[in-house]
Protein backbone atom coordinates (compact mmCIF):
# COMPACT_ATOMS: atom_id res chain seq x y z
CA UNK A 1 0.00 0.00 0.00
CA UNK A 2 0.54 3.53 0.11
CA UNK A 3 3.23 5.38 1.99
CA UNK A 4 1.41 7.92 4.25
CA UNK A 5 3.43 10.90 5.22
CA UNK A 6 2.48 14.14 7.39
CA UNK A 7 3.87 17.28 6.56
CA UNK A 8 3.89 19.07 9.87
CA UNK A 9 5.10 21.76 12.21
CA UNK A 10 3.04 23.58 15.03
CA UNK A 11 5.17 26.71 13.91
CA UNK A 12 3.26 28.66 11.36
CA UNK A 13 4.61 29.55 7.67
CA UNK A 14 6.96 27.50 7.73
CA UNK A 15 6.33 26.18 3.91
CA UNK A 16 4.00 22.84 5.09
CA UNK A 17 1.39 23.40 2.29
CA UNK A 18 4.28 24.78 -0.14
CA UNK A 19 5.89 21.14 0.20
CA UNK A 20 3.03 19.37 0.11
CA UNK A 21 1.99 20.63 -2.99
CA UNK A 22 4.99 20.31 -4.76
CA UNK A 23 6.79 17.42 -3.11
CA UNK A 24 3.51 15.93 -4.25
CA UNK A 25 3.95 17.01 -8.19
CA UNK A 26 7.19 16.36 -8.54
CA UNK A 27 6.21 12.62 -6.99
CA UNK A 28 3.65 12.44 -9.62
CA UNK A 29 5.72 13.68 -12.18
CA UNK A 30 8.28 11.01 -11.45
CA UNK A 31 5.27 8.30 -12.34
CA UNK A 32 4.06 7.89 -8.67
CA UNK A 33 0.23 7.91 -7.79
CA UNK A 34 -0.39 10.43 -5.33
CA UNK A 35 -3.12 11.96 -3.37
CA UNK A 36 -3.10 14.96 -1.22
CA UNK A 37 -4.96 15.35 1.78
CA UNK A 38 -5.72 19.21 2.96
CA UNK A 39 -6.75 19.22 6.88
CA UNK A 40 -6.47 22.83 7.24
CA UNK A 41 -9.56 24.97 7.85
CA UNK A 42 -8.15 27.67 5.26
CA UNK A 43 -7.71 25.00 2.59
CA UNK A 44 -4.64 26.23 1.27
CA UNK A 45 -3.57 23.49 -0.81
CA UNK A 46 -6.79 23.80 -2.37
CA UNK A 47 -6.35 27.27 -2.96
CA UNK A 48 -2.60 26.26 -4.12
CA UNK A 49 -3.80 24.46 -6.77
CA UNK A 50 -7.39 25.68 -7.62
CA UNK A 51 -8.48 22.30 -6.98
CA UNK A 52 -12.82 22.69 -6.27
CA UNK A 53 -14.47 21.96 -2.73
CA UNK A 54 -16.46 18.99 -3.29
CA UNK A 55 -19.78 18.68 -1.16
CA UNK A 56 -19.83 16.41 0.78
CA UNK A 57 -15.85 17.30 1.40
CA UNK A 58 -13.57 15.58 3.36
CA UNK A 59 -15.17 17.09 6.64
CA UNK A 60 -17.82 15.45 6.32
CA UNK A 61 -16.51 12.14 5.47
CA UNK A 62 -14.18 12.65 9.05
CA UNK A 63 -17.33 12.80 11.12
CA UNK A 64 -19.43 10.05 9.50
CA UNK A 65 -16.00 7.87 9.82
CA UNK A 66 -15.65 8.99 13.74
CA UNK A 67 -19.13 8.81 14.75
CA UNK A 68 -21.23 5.96 12.28
CA UNK A 69 -18.06 4.27 10.70
CA UNK A 70 -19.89 5.11 7.66
CA UNK A 71 -18.46 7.56 4.60
CA UNK A 72 -16.47 7.13 1.49
CA UNK A 73 -13.24 9.60 0.84
CA UNK A 74 -13.69 8.45 -2.39
CA UNK A 75 -16.44 11.47 -2.88
CA UNK A 76 -13.94 13.89 -1.69
CA UNK A 77 -11.41 13.40 -4.56
CA UNK A 78 -10.98 15.55 -7.03
CA UNK A 79 -8.40 15.53 -9.80
CA UNK A 80 -6.07 18.57 -9.99
CA UNK A 81 -2.10 18.60 -12.29
CA UNK A 82 -1.72 14.69 -12.46
CA UNK A 83 -2.65 14.07 -8.58
CA UNK A 84 -5.99 13.39 -6.22
CA UNK A 85 -6.65 16.02 -3.89
CA UNK A 86 -9.36 15.26 -0.89
CA UNK A 87 -10.49 18.52 1.04
CA UNK A 88 -13.37 20.73 1.04
CA UNK A 89 -15.46 22.88 3.36
CA UNK A 90 -16.29 22.39 6.97
CA UNK A 91 -12.75 21.77 8.18
CA UNK A 92 -13.30 23.61 11.98
CA UNK A 93 -16.88 22.60 12.24
CA UNK A 94 -15.44 18.76 11.71
CA UNK A 95 -12.68 19.70 14.26
CA UNK A 96 -15.62 20.69 16.56
CA UNK A 97 -17.37 17.48 16.29
CA UNK A 98 -14.79 15.12 16.33
CA UNK A 99 -13.29 16.62 19.72
CA UNK A 100 -16.37 15.53 21.34
CA UNK A 101 -16.45 12.04 20.07
CA UNK A 102 -14.51 9.06 21.89
CA UNK A 103 -12.67 7.04 19.43
CA UNK A 104 -11.92 10.69 16.89
CA UNK A 105 -8.11 9.99 16.89
CA UNK A 106 -8.15 7.41 13.91
CA UNK A 107 -11.12 8.89 11.91
CA UNK A 108 -8.49 9.96 9.25
CA UNK A 109 -6.94 6.62 9.43
CA UNK A 110 -9.97 4.74 9.06
CA UNK A 111 -11.57 6.93 6.16
CA UNK A 112 -8.07 6.08 4.24
CA UNK A 113 -7.60 2.53 4.99
CA UNK A 114 -10.03 1.52 2.25
CA UNK A 115 -8.20 3.47 -0.58
CA UNK A 116 -4.77 3.29 0.28
CA UNK A 117 -3.80 0.59 -2.41
CA UNK A 118 -4.97 2.70 -5.21
CA UNK A 119 -1.45 5.58 -4.56
CA UNK A 120 2.34 4.72 -3.77
CA UNK A 121 2.18 8.34 -1.56
CA UNK A 122 -0.42 10.03 0.84
CA UNK A 123 0.95 13.25 2.12
CA UNK A 124 -1.08 14.77 4.41
CA UNK A 125 -1.01 18.68 4.90
CA UNK A 126 -1.37 20.05 8.75
CA UNK A 127 -2.37 22.97 9.85
CA UNK A 128 -0.07 24.78 11.74
CA UNK A 129 -1.48 24.03 15.46
CA UNK A 130 -1.53 20.18 17.71
CA UNK A 131 -5.35 20.33 17.10
CA UNK A 132 -7.34 17.66 16.56
CA UNK A 133 -6.60 16.64 12.79
CA UNK A 134 -3.18 17.09 13.25
CA UNK A 135 -3.46 14.27 15.79
CA UNK A 136 -5.34 12.51 13.73
CA UNK A 137 -2.61 13.15 10.95
CA UNK A 138 -0.21 11.70 12.73
CA UNK A 139 -2.07 8.38 13.63
CA UNK A 140 -2.53 8.09 10.25
CA UNK A 141 0.80 8.67 9.16
CA UNK A 142 4.00 6.29 9.08
CA UNK A 143 6.37 9.30 8.22
CA UNK A 144 6.36 13.03 8.80
CA UNK A 145 8.72 15.75 7.17
CA UNK A 146 9.07 18.61 9.01
CA UNK A 147 9.40 21.99 7.19
CA UNK A 148 11.61 24.34 8.93
CA UNK A 149 11.92 28.05 7.97
CA UNK A 150 15.78 29.15 8.10
CA UNK A 151 14.45 31.68 10.59
CA UNK A 152 15.49 31.89 14.48
CA UNK A 153 11.93 31.64 15.33
CA UNK A 154 10.68 28.25 13.02
CA UNK A 155 14.18 26.36 14.18
CA UNK A 156 13.75 27.65 18.07
CA UNK A 157 10.60 25.57 18.14
CA UNK A 158 11.19 22.01 17.14
CA UNK A 159 10.18 20.80 20.77
CA UNK A 160 6.67 21.40 20.05
CA UNK A 161 6.03 19.42 17.12
CA UNK A 162 8.90 16.67 18.55
CA UNK A 163 6.75 16.12 21.53
CA UNK A 164 3.63 15.95 20.00
CA UNK A 165 4.91 13.06 17.13
CA UNK A 166 6.12 11.43 20.68
CA UNK A 167 2.96 11.55 22.43
CA UNK A 168 1.51 9.76 19.25
CA UNK A 169 4.11 7.03 19.17
CA UNK A 170 3.40 5.99 22.51
CA UNK A 171 0.02 6.14 22.52
CA UNK A 172 -1.73 5.24 19.12
CA UNK A 173 1.07 5.01 16.74
CA UNK A 174 4.07 3.22 17.73
CA UNK A 175 5.32 2.68 14.08
CA UNK A 176 5.77 6.76 13.37
CA UNK A 177 9.47 7.81 12.18
CA UNK A 178 10.62 11.29 11.30
CA UNK A 179 11.47 11.02 7.82
CA UNK A 180 13.48 14.17 8.00
CA UNK A 181 13.86 17.80 8.94
CA UNK A 182 13.44 19.72 5.52
CA UNK A 183 15.13 23.99 5.95
CA UNK A 184 12.73 26.00 3.37
CA UNK A 185 13.25 29.48 2.43
CA UNK A 186 16.74 29.41 2.43
CA UNK A 187 19.05 32.49 1.40
CA UNK A 188 22.63 31.36 1.55
CA UNK A 189 23.51 34.30 1.26
CA UNK A 190 22.64 35.67 4.87
CA UNK A 191 24.57 34.59 7.83
CA UNK A 192 21.46 34.23 9.78
CA UNK A 193 20.13 31.28 7.43
CA UNK A 194 23.64 29.80 7.35
CA UNK A 195 23.72 30.07 11.47
CA UNK A 196 20.07 28.64 11.73
CA UNK A 197 21.08 25.75 9.26
CA UNK A 198 23.92 24.90 11.43
CA UNK A 199 20.92 24.84 14.66
CA UNK A 200 18.78 22.99 11.95
CA UNK A 201 21.49 20.32 11.21
CA UNK A 202 22.79 19.89 15.10
CA UNK A 203 18.91 19.34 16.04
CA UNK A 204 18.76 16.62 13.44
CA UNK A 205 21.42 15.19 14.73
CA UNK A 206 20.39 15.35 18.17
CA UNK A 207 17.14 13.66 17.73
CA UNK A 208 19.09 11.07 15.03
CA UNK A 209 16.82 12.02 12.19
CA UNK A 210 17.74 13.39 8.56
CA UNK A 211 18.05 17.17 7.33
CA UNK A 212 17.18 17.30 3.84
CA UNK A 213 19.06 19.56 1.68
CA UNK A 214 17.58 22.98 1.70
CA UNK A 215 14.62 24.80 -0.56
CA UNK A 216 15.93 27.65 -1.59
CA UNK A 217 13.93 31.36 -1.05
CA UNK A 218 12.47 31.49 -4.74
CA UNK A 219 9.32 34.35 -5.26
CA UNK A 220 8.10 31.82 -7.93
CA UNK A 221 7.01 29.82 -5.47
CA UNK A 222 4.68 32.05 -4.14
CA UNK A 223 3.32 33.16 -7.85
CA UNK A 224 3.26 29.40 -8.83
CA UNK A 225 0.33 29.61 -6.11
CA UNK A 226 -1.53 32.51 -7.47
CA UNK A 227 -1.60 30.84 -10.75
CA UNK A 228 -2.87 27.13 -8.96
CA UNK A 229 -0.03 25.38 -10.32
CA UNK A 230 2.96 23.06 -8.69
CA UNK A 231 6.27 24.51 -9.65
CA UNK A 232 7.02 22.08 -11.64
CA UNK A 233 4.35 22.82 -13.77
CA UNK A 234 4.89 26.80 -13.47
CA UNK A 235 8.74 27.18 -13.88
CA UNK A 236 10.56 23.99 -14.72
CA UNK A 237 14.16 26.18 -14.59
CA UNK A 238 13.09 27.84 -10.77
CA UNK A 239 15.67 26.62 -7.97
CA UNK A 240 12.82 25.52 -5.88
CA UNK A 241 11.40 23.14 -8.71
CA UNK A 242 14.80 21.22 -9.18
CA UNK A 243 14.83 20.96 -5.06
CA UNK A 244 11.84 19.30 -4.70
CA UNK A 245 12.20 16.89 -7.83
CA UNK A 246 15.53 16.18 -5.67
CA UNK A 247 13.35 16.07 -2.35
CA UNK A 248 11.25 13.47 -4.14
CA UNK A 249 14.50 11.46 -5.63
CA UNK A 250 15.64 10.83 -1.90
CA UNK A 251 12.39 10.15 -0.53
CA UNK A 252 11.33 8.03 -3.85
CA UNK A 253 14.47 5.82 -3.40
CA UNK A 254 14.55 4.91 0.14
CA UNK A 255 11.05 3.59 -0.12
CA UNK A 256 12.13 1.69 -3.25
CA UNK A 257 14.22 0.08 -0.64
CA UNK A 258 11.60 -0.87 1.99
CA UNK B 1 -7.95 52.11 31.06
CA UNK B 2 -5.81 50.47 28.37
CA UNK B 3 -6.80 49.78 24.68
CA UNK B 4 -6.50 46.00 24.20
CA UNK B 5 -5.89 45.03 20.51
CA UNK B 6 -5.81 41.47 19.14
CA UNK B 7 -2.61 40.58 17.07
CA UNK B 8 -4.70 37.58 14.70
CA UNK B 9 -4.95 35.93 11.41
CA UNK B 10 -5.10 32.18 11.15
CA UNK B 11 -2.67 32.39 8.87
CA UNK B 12 0.28 31.00 9.98
CA UNK B 13 3.85 33.16 9.47
CA UNK B 14 2.16 36.52 8.40
CA UNK B 15 4.78 38.30 11.36
CA UNK B 16 1.88 38.19 14.46
CA UNK B 17 4.43 37.69 16.84
CA UNK B 18 6.99 40.34 15.08
CA UNK B 19 4.06 43.11 15.49
CA UNK B 20 3.78 42.43 18.76
CA UNK B 21 7.21 42.67 19.78
CA UNK B 22 7.88 45.90 17.52
CA UNK B 23 4.71 47.77 18.00
CA UNK B 24 4.63 47.23 21.48
CA UNK B 25 8.44 48.23 21.53
CA UNK B 26 7.66 51.38 19.17
CA UNK B 27 4.73 52.64 21.67
CA UNK B 28 7.15 52.13 24.92
CA UNK B 29 9.48 53.92 22.76
CA UNK B 30 7.04 57.04 22.96
CA UNK B 31 6.75 56.46 26.39
CA UNK B 32 3.66 54.41 26.79
CA UNK B 33 3.25 51.28 29.81
CA UNK B 34 2.95 48.42 27.28
CA UNK B 35 1.54 44.91 28.38
CA UNK B 36 2.36 42.16 25.85
CA UNK B 37 0.33 38.97 25.89
CA UNK B 38 1.48 35.32 24.58
CA UNK B 39 -0.90 33.06 23.78
CA UNK B 40 0.68 30.71 21.55
CA UNK B 41 1.88 27.47 22.93
CA UNK B 42 4.85 27.88 21.52
CA UNK B 43 5.81 31.27 23.20
CA UNK B 44 7.51 32.54 20.56
CA UNK B 45 6.70 36.50 21.49
CA UNK B 46 9.00 35.43 24.91
CA UNK B 47 11.36 33.56 23.07
CA UNK B 48 11.89 36.74 20.29
CA UNK B 49 12.60 38.86 23.66
CA UNK B 50 14.19 36.48 25.46
CA UNK B 51 11.83 37.00 28.51
CA UNK B 52 11.79 34.13 31.29
CA UNK B 53 8.76 31.91 31.52
CA UNK B 54 7.53 32.18 34.78
CA UNK B 55 5.95 29.64 37.22
CA UNK B 56 2.81 29.95 38.08
CA UNK B 57 2.56 31.58 34.47
CA UNK B 58 -0.24 33.14 32.05
CA UNK B 59 -1.57 29.43 31.54
CA UNK B 60 -2.24 28.51 35.39
CA UNK B 61 -3.67 32.03 35.80
CA UNK B 62 -5.99 31.60 33.13
CA UNK B 63 -7.59 28.05 34.53
CA UNK B 64 -7.99 29.37 37.85
CA UNK B 65 -9.85 32.42 36.89
CA UNK B 66 -11.86 30.12 34.61
CA UNK B 67 -12.59 27.26 37.08
CA UNK B 68 -12.22 29.13 40.49
CA UNK B 69 -12.57 32.67 39.86
CA UNK B 70 -8.97 33.25 41.60
CA UNK B 71 -5.42 33.97 40.19
CA UNK B 72 -3.60 36.66 39.99
CA UNK B 73 -2.38 37.66 36.28
CA UNK B 74 0.63 40.41 37.88
CA UNK B 75 2.11 36.58 38.85
CA UNK B 76 3.01 36.39 35.39
CA UNK B 77 4.19 39.43 34.77
CA UNK B 78 7.88 39.49 33.58
CA UNK B 79 9.34 43.17 32.65
CA UNK B 80 11.11 43.32 29.25
CA UNK B 81 12.86 45.83 27.18
CA UNK B 82 10.82 48.44 28.80
CA UNK B 83 7.86 46.53 28.42
CA UNK B 84 5.44 44.00 30.53
CA UNK B 85 5.52 41.01 29.29
CA UNK B 86 2.85 37.84 30.52
CA UNK B 87 3.77 34.23 29.28
CA UNK B 88 4.45 31.44 30.63
CA UNK B 89 4.46 27.30 30.15
CA UNK B 90 1.32 25.14 29.60
CA UNK B 91 -0.54 26.92 27.13
CA UNK B 92 -1.56 24.00 24.96
CA UNK B 93 -2.71 22.37 28.70
CA UNK B 94 -4.48 25.74 29.57
CA UNK B 95 -6.04 25.43 26.21
CA UNK B 96 -7.64 21.72 26.53
CA UNK B 97 -8.70 22.96 30.02
CA UNK B 98 -10.53 25.63 29.46
CA UNK B 99 -12.62 24.19 26.47
CA UNK B 100 -14.17 21.50 29.18
CA UNK B 101 -15.44 24.59 31.12
CA UNK B 102 -18.67 26.44 30.57
CA UNK B 103 -17.37 29.83 30.82
CA UNK B 104 -13.89 29.51 29.32
CA UNK B 105 -14.55 32.67 26.57
CA UNK B 106 -14.11 35.11 28.86
CA UNK B 107 -11.51 33.78 31.11
CA UNK B 108 -8.64 36.29 29.60
CA UNK B 109 -10.97 39.15 29.62
CA UNK B 110 -12.04 38.81 33.26
CA UNK B 111 -7.80 38.09 34.29
CA UNK B 112 -6.83 41.27 32.39
CA UNK B 113 -9.45 43.49 34.09
CA UNK B 114 -7.64 44.49 37.56
CA UNK B 115 -4.94 45.20 35.63
CA UNK B 116 -5.75 47.19 32.63
CA UNK B 117 -5.23 51.05 34.76
CA UNK B 118 -1.49 50.12 34.91
CA UNK B 119 -1.20 50.25 30.88
CA UNK B 120 -1.77 52.26 27.86
CA UNK B 121 -2.02 49.45 25.84
CA UNK B 122 -2.32 45.52 25.96
CA UNK B 123 -1.24 43.59 22.70
CA UNK B 124 -2.47 40.23 22.45
CA UNK B 125 -0.20 37.42 20.47
CA UNK B 126 -2.64 35.32 18.55
CA UNK B 127 -1.51 31.66 17.82
CA UNK B 128 -2.19 30.75 13.91
CA UNK B 129 -5.60 28.81 14.84
CA UNK B 130 -9.20 29.56 15.75
CA UNK B 131 -8.62 27.90 18.85
CA UNK B 132 -10.43 28.94 22.19
CA UNK B 133 -7.26 31.18 23.46
CA UNK B 134 -7.67 32.98 19.96
CA UNK B 135 -11.56 33.53 21.29
CA UNK B 136 -10.77 34.98 24.29
CA UNK B 137 -8.72 36.92 22.49
CA UNK B 138 -11.11 37.86 20.58
CA UNK B 139 -13.30 38.97 22.99
CA UNK B 140 -10.87 40.40 25.33
CA UNK B 141 -9.68 43.27 22.75
CA UNK B 142 -11.80 46.38 21.61
CA UNK B 143 -9.51 46.74 18.52
CA UNK B 144 -7.91 43.81 16.17
CA UNK B 145 -4.94 44.15 13.98
CA UNK B 146 -4.69 41.57 11.08
CA UNK B 147 -1.02 41.13 9.63
CA UNK B 148 -1.15 39.69 5.90
CA UNK B 149 1.95 38.65 4.72
CA UNK B 150 2.23 39.87 0.62
CA UNK B 151 2.17 37.08 -0.89
CA UNK B 152 -0.89 34.82 -2.44
CA UNK B 153 -1.86 32.04 0.22
CA UNK B 154 -2.12 35.12 3.34
CA UNK B 155 -4.04 37.24 1.40
CA UNK B 156 -6.43 34.87 -0.47
CA UNK B 157 -7.21 33.91 3.72
CA UNK B 158 -8.77 36.35 4.83
CA UNK B 159 -12.29 35.14 5.59
CA UNK B 160 -11.50 33.24 8.13
CA UNK B 161 -10.27 35.53 10.77
CA UNK B 162 -13.11 38.20 9.79
CA UNK B 163 -15.70 35.31 9.81
CA UNK B 164 -13.95 34.70 13.38
CA UNK B 165 -14.68 38.11 14.37
CA UNK B 166 -18.09 38.94 13.37
CA UNK B 167 -19.30 35.47 15.41
CA UNK B 168 -17.40 37.35 18.55
CA UNK B 169 -18.86 40.46 17.74
CA UNK B 170 -22.07 38.19 17.18
CA UNK B 171 -22.10 36.14 20.46
CA UNK B 172 -19.48 37.71 22.96
CA UNK B 173 -17.89 41.06 22.28
CA UNK B 174 -20.26 43.65 20.66
CA UNK B 175 -17.88 46.46 20.68
CA UNK B 176 -14.90 44.99 18.74
CA UNK B 177 -13.88 46.59 15.56
CA UNK B 178 -11.28 45.63 13.27
CA UNK B 179 -8.62 48.89 13.50
CA UNK B 180 -7.06 47.14 10.14
CA UNK B 181 -5.05 45.25 7.81
CA UNK B 182 -1.45 45.65 8.11
CA UNK B 183 0.85 43.76 5.19
CA UNK B 184 4.08 42.84 6.12
CA UNK B 185 7.37 40.99 4.79
CA UNK B 186 7.08 43.53 1.75
CA UNK B 187 9.39 43.73 -0.98
CA UNK B 188 8.04 47.01 -3.39
CA UNK B 189 10.22 45.04 -6.04
CA UNK B 190 8.92 42.07 -7.19
CA UNK B 191 5.40 42.23 -9.26
CA UNK B 192 4.01 39.40 -7.33
CA UNK B 193 3.96 41.60 -4.15
CA UNK B 194 1.91 44.81 -5.92
CA UNK B 195 -0.54 42.53 -7.12
CA UNK B 196 -1.25 40.88 -3.70
CA UNK B 197 -0.92 44.84 -2.12
CA UNK B 198 -3.52 45.70 -4.37
CA UNK B 199 -5.87 42.78 -3.71
CA UNK B 200 -5.32 43.80 0.36
CA UNK B 201 -5.81 47.05 -0.53
CA UNK B 202 -9.51 46.47 -2.49
CA UNK B 203 -10.55 43.84 0.80
CA UNK B 204 -10.00 46.67 2.91
CA UNK B 205 -12.08 48.78 1.12
CA UNK B 206 -14.86 45.96 0.96
CA UNK B 207 -14.31 45.04 4.46
CA UNK B 208 -14.59 49.04 5.33
CA UNK B 209 -11.40 48.60 7.09
CA UNK B 210 -8.45 50.79 7.23
CA UNK B 211 -4.95 49.08 5.33
CA UNK B 212 -2.38 50.37 6.84
CA UNK B 213 1.13 51.74 4.97
CA UNK B 214 3.04 48.07 4.57
CA UNK B 215 6.26 46.79 6.61
CA UNK B 216 8.94 46.24 4.55
CA UNK B 217 10.81 42.69 4.25
CA UNK B 218 13.96 43.02 6.71
CA UNK B 219 15.98 40.18 7.29
CA UNK B 220 17.30 42.73 10.45
CA UNK B 221 13.50 41.02 11.95
CA UNK B 222 15.01 37.94 12.18
CA UNK B 223 17.88 39.03 13.52
CA UNK B 224 16.59 40.94 16.13
CA UNK B 225 14.48 37.84 17.40
CA UNK B 226 17.75 35.60 17.37
CA UNK B 227 19.41 38.61 19.44
CA UNK B 228 16.29 38.73 21.40
CA UNK B 229 15.49 42.29 20.92
CA UNK B 230 12.79 44.53 19.46
CA UNK B 231 14.51 46.09 16.41
CA UNK B 232 14.42 49.73 17.35
CA UNK B 233 16.71 48.43 20.00
CA UNK B 234 18.63 46.10 17.54
CA UNK B 235 18.62 48.42 14.73
CA UNK B 236 17.74 52.20 15.03
CA UNK B 237 18.38 52.51 11.11
CA UNK B 238 16.34 49.97 9.66
CA UNK B 239 13.72 50.57 7.39
CA UNK B 240 11.14 48.14 9.45
CA UNK B 241 11.90 50.09 12.55
CA UNK B 242 10.96 53.05 10.96
CA UNK B 243 7.60 51.25 9.45
CA UNK B 244 6.63 49.84 13.16
CA UNK B 245 7.40 53.55 14.44
CA UNK B 246 5.02 55.04 11.81
CA UNK B 247 2.34 52.18 13.04
CA UNK B 248 2.80 53.13 16.55
CA UNK B 249 2.40 56.73 15.49
CA UNK B 250 -0.71 56.12 13.73
CA UNK B 251 -2.43 53.86 16.17
CA UNK B 252 -1.28 56.40 19.61
CA UNK B 253 -2.69 59.20 17.17
CA UNK B 254 -6.22 57.74 16.70
CA UNK B 255 -5.84 56.21 20.51
CA UNK B 256 -5.87 60.29 21.69
CA UNK B 257 -8.49 61.51 19.84
CA UNK B 258 -10.87 59.01 21.48
N1 LIG C 1 11.14 28.24 -0.61
C1 LIG C 1 10.31 29.29 -0.56
N2 LIG C 1 10.74 30.48 -1.02
C2 LIG C 1 9.93 31.57 -0.97
N3 LIG C 1 8.68 31.56 -0.52
C3 LIG C 1 8.19 30.40 -0.06
C4 LIG C 1 8.97 29.21 -0.05
N4 LIG C 1 8.20 28.21 0.46
C5 LIG C 1 7.00 28.77 0.76
N5 LIG C 1 6.99 30.07 0.43
C6 LIG C 1 5.92 31.05 0.64
O1 LIG C 1 5.85 31.30 2.05
C7 LIG C 1 4.48 31.44 2.46
C8 LIG C 1 4.20 30.39 3.54
O2 LIG C 1 4.22 29.10 2.96
P1 LIG C 1 3.04 28.05 3.26
O3 LIG C 1 1.73 28.73 3.24
O4 LIG C 1 3.26 26.89 2.38
O5 LIG C 1 3.44 27.67 4.77
P2 LIG C 1 2.58 26.79 5.79
O6 LIG C 1 3.54 26.22 6.76
O7 LIG C 1 1.72 25.85 5.04
O8 LIG C 1 1.67 27.92 6.49
P3 LIG C 1 0.48 27.63 7.55
O9 LIG C 1 1.21 27.50 8.87
O10 LIG C 1 -0.40 28.86 7.49
O11 LIG C 1 -0.22 26.39 7.12
C9 LIG C 1 3.64 31.27 1.20
O12 LIG C 1 3.32 32.56 0.71
C10 LIG C 1 4.55 30.54 0.23
O13 LIG C 1 4.29 30.86 -1.11
N1 LIG D 1 8.88 42.37 7.66
C1 LIG D 1 9.55 41.21 7.75
N2 LIG D 1 10.60 40.99 6.93
C2 LIG D 1 11.29 39.82 6.98
N3 LIG D 1 11.02 38.83 7.83
C3 LIG D 1 10.00 38.99 8.68
C4 LIG D 1 9.20 40.16 8.69
N4 LIG D 1 8.25 40.03 9.64
C5 LIG D 1 8.44 38.81 10.20
N5 LIG D 1 9.50 38.19 9.62
C6 LIG D 1 10.02 36.84 9.90
O1 LIG D 1 9.07 35.92 9.37
C7 LIG D 1 8.93 34.80 10.24
C8 LIG D 1 7.48 34.68 10.67
O2 LIG D 1 7.13 35.76 11.50
P1 LIG D 1 6.35 35.52 12.88
O3 LIG D 1 6.86 34.33 13.57
O4 LIG D 1 6.33 36.80 13.61
O5 LIG D 1 4.89 35.20 12.28
P2 LIG D 1 3.62 34.67 13.09
O6 LIG D 1 2.45 35.09 12.31
O7 LIG D 1 3.70 35.11 14.50
O8 LIG D 1 3.82 33.08 13.00
P3 LIG D 1 2.89 31.96 13.73
O9 LIG D 1 1.73 31.81 12.80
O10 LIG D 1 3.76 30.73 13.81
O11 LIG D 1 2.53 32.51 15.07
C9 LIG D 1 9.90 35.03 11.41
O12 LIG D 1 11.08 34.33 11.14
C10 LIG D 1 10.14 36.55 11.38
O13 LIG D 1 11.42 36.88 11.85
MG1 LIG E 1 -0.37 25.54 5.24
MG1 LIG F 1 3.53 33.92 16.26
Amino acid sequence: GANVIAIANCKGGVAKTTTTVNLGAALAGRGRRVLLVDLDAQQDLCAALRARLPRPGLADVLVSTAFFDTGNLAEAFVISHGMTVAGGYGIAHAERELATNGSWENALKRALAPHLSQFDYVLLDCAPSSSCLTTNALVAAEDVVVPIQTEFLAANQLSSIMSAVDDVRSRLNSSIRIRGFLPTMYDGRSNHALGVMEHIALQAHMWGVRAFKPIPRAVRLAEASEAGRPICQFDEDSPATIAYDELAGEIDHRYQLR
